[in-house]
């Protein structure tokens, strides 16, 4: 089962 | 002050509506050219980012950078008072604690006025690095958006799958699967309806259904839809407007 994963994963917060 | 006058109200209307059903707080950025918003759904998987260009504006003026903070419920209700052919100006002063619409029947010299008011969200922007996309695909937004309604039945995944000629939209769930596929083609009488892909690398990359059905609300807004996917990053998925764009970014699905 694949798992959702979440943006701030990917973008890190300014 | 901004005073931004849209030539139809139905034109912001339609934008807000691409998009109100995944965020509802949001601050509305005002610049001189133009606004810009961005706001992150409650589970941080989907990405709004809104621009909206000054020439998509019959008239456009901002003197001081204004943050318009807005509850999207709200805002429905009132753009659901005014008819899609009035015009439509926002108007703020450059401290506001609410916006003014003004939505006018230049026909009929009607004039409705309703004031919203504003609030102090507390957002953190992300920072959206330009990404390397590995494939980069363009078709019919209605035709996109039938897909992913239609696959969305039978899962509560998508997997897309993109190969140098094909691309391929597939659920498999409980009830069955289903597939679509889709090959490049040129429709010369109406470029529109046509399919573009630029594949650099082959993709396989699933997606929660949920969050596709709320993007491709953004149809209403362009006739195409521009899907730029990577292995590993968040798909990018952009409806334009004559100036500016709406932008979804929807992380993927993967294997632990």
């Amino acid at each position: 089962e694949k798992q959702q994963r979440t943006l701030s994963e990917f973008f890190p917060s300014e | 002050m901004l005073e931004a006058k849209f030539e139809e109200a139905s034109f912001f209307k339609r934008i807000i509506d691409g998009f109100k059903d995944c965020v509802q707080l949001v601050n509305f950025q005002c610049k001189d050219d133009g606004i810009i918003a961005q706001a992150v759904d409650d589970s941080r998987v989907l990405l709004v980012s809104l621009e909206i260009g000054s020439e998509s504006f019959q008239t456009y003026r901002c003197d001081h950078p204004i943050t318009l903070g807005i509850d999207l419920n709200s805002l429905s209700k009132i753009l659901r008072c005014g008819n899609n052919t009035d015009t439509l100006t926002l108007i703020a002063d450059d401290t506001p604690d609410s916006v003014l619409l003004l939505f006018e029947d230049t026909k009929r010299e009607r004039i409705a006025e309703y004031s919203l008011k504003l609030m102090d969200i507390d957002a953190d922007f992300l920072k959206i690095e330009e990404l390397a996309y590995e494939s980069t695909l363009m078709m019919p937004s209605a035709e996109f958006a039938k897909n992913v309604r239609d696959l969305s039945q039978l899962s509560d995944s998508l997997t897309f799958t993109i190969t140098k000629e094909t691309i391929k939209f597939q659920a498999d769930g409980d009830i069955g699967s289903g597939s679509v596929i889709l090959k490049p083609y040129v429709n010369m009488d109406d470029p529109d309806q046509s399919i573009k892909l630029e594949m650099e690398q082959p993709v396989d990359l699933t997606f929660g259904s949920k969050y596709l059905l709320d993007i491709v609300k953004g149809s209403a807004l362009s006739n195409k839809v521009g899907i730029r996917l990577s292995s590993e990053a968040p798909a990018l998925f952009q409806f334009d407007l004559s100036s500016g764009f709406l932008q979804f970014f929807l992380a993927p699905k993967f294997n632990d």
